[in-house]
């Protein structure tokens, strides 16, 4: 048997957006410890690896590990008939864990609706992700990171992370012109959630696609906070932490010139 | 220009 109650259930709405534009068909491993998901894009250029904690469920009961294979379209739609206040029960049977229940209640729990999802075998190839001491890692407002990724857009289809002990600077080179943002590290002690922070190794520059960068970004609305890691030659890991847990995309480089 | 590198490239299968 499989139970996980969210009271914050607007929570799992958010996860789902931030999700389903990078992949359609994405299995949920669940165990003891909690709900996880890689999946990559079809063109296998990013990744996405999300991971919710079993004490972030009240009461959360997973007798033994099993995934359940979601069309993320399909579970977007039935998703909608939540109310942004309703809590969120998921349950499935994991011995036949052909259908995904979703229980919505509303806060004074005189509305419950009750919902089935199909649910379906995913083939899906799954990547070792080596633990990384990256070269630079920076924490910045994840709204700034949005509207930077927004804006530089304009202009091209890249951008060049440079990062060194002073500043991260994103630039974009296109056919209208050129545009660059720098940052300075900052730190608001009473405003932790604007602070930009850098800790550097060794400078990095590194090239990457802002179609995948600003699809990464519709995971704003999870943290104020966003950590950029890039280290040469590696794929970037942009994550947004939670208080149940985290959403982590990874993006491979572009290389050569 | 750069080309668009993949991550398989990078992280192994499992």
């Amino acid at each position: 048997m499989f139970e996980a109650r969210l009271t914050q259930g607007a929570l799992l709405k958010r996860l789902l957006d931030s999700v389903k534009e990078l992949v359609t068909d994405a299995n949920f491993d669940c165990s003891e410890t909690g709900i996880s998901l890689q999946a990559m894009d079809n063109s296998h250029v990013a990744l996405v690896s999300l991971s919710l904690r079993a004490e972030g469920f009240n009461p959360y009961r997973c007798d033994r590990g099993f995934s359940l294979g979601v069309n993320l379209n399909s579970l977007n739609k039935i998703m909608k008939c939540a109310g942004n206040e309703d809590v969120i029960t998921l349950k499935a049977d994991d011995s036949s864990a052909d259908s995904l229940c979703l229980l919505f209640e509303n806060s004074s729990n005189e509305r419950v609706s009750e919902y089935e999802l199909k649910l379906m075998d995913i083939d899906q190839e799954h990547l070792s992700i080596p633990e990384t001491d990256y070269d630079a890692t920076v924490m910045m407002p994840s709204a700034e990171f949005q509207r930077i990724c927004r804006d530089l857009m304009v202009v091209s289809e890249s951008v060049t992370i440079d990062v060194s002990k002073d500043e991260i600077k994103f630039t974009a080179e296109g056919e209208l012109g050129t545009g660059n943002v720098k940052l300075k590290p900052t730190s608001t002690i009473d405003k932790p959630e604007e602070s930009i922070t850098i800790e550097l190794g060794q400078t990095v520059s590194l090239q990457f696609s802002l179609k995948y960068l600003s699809n990464f970004t519709r995971g704003t609305p999870l943290s104020d906070q966003v950590m950029l890691c890039l280290s040469d030659n590696m794929p970037l890991l942009v994550e947004y932490k939670m208080d149940i847990g985290y959403i982590r995309y990874y993006l491979a480089p572009k290389v050569g010139d | 220009a750069a080309t668009q590198g993949r991550l398989d490239s990078f992280f192994t299968q499992v």
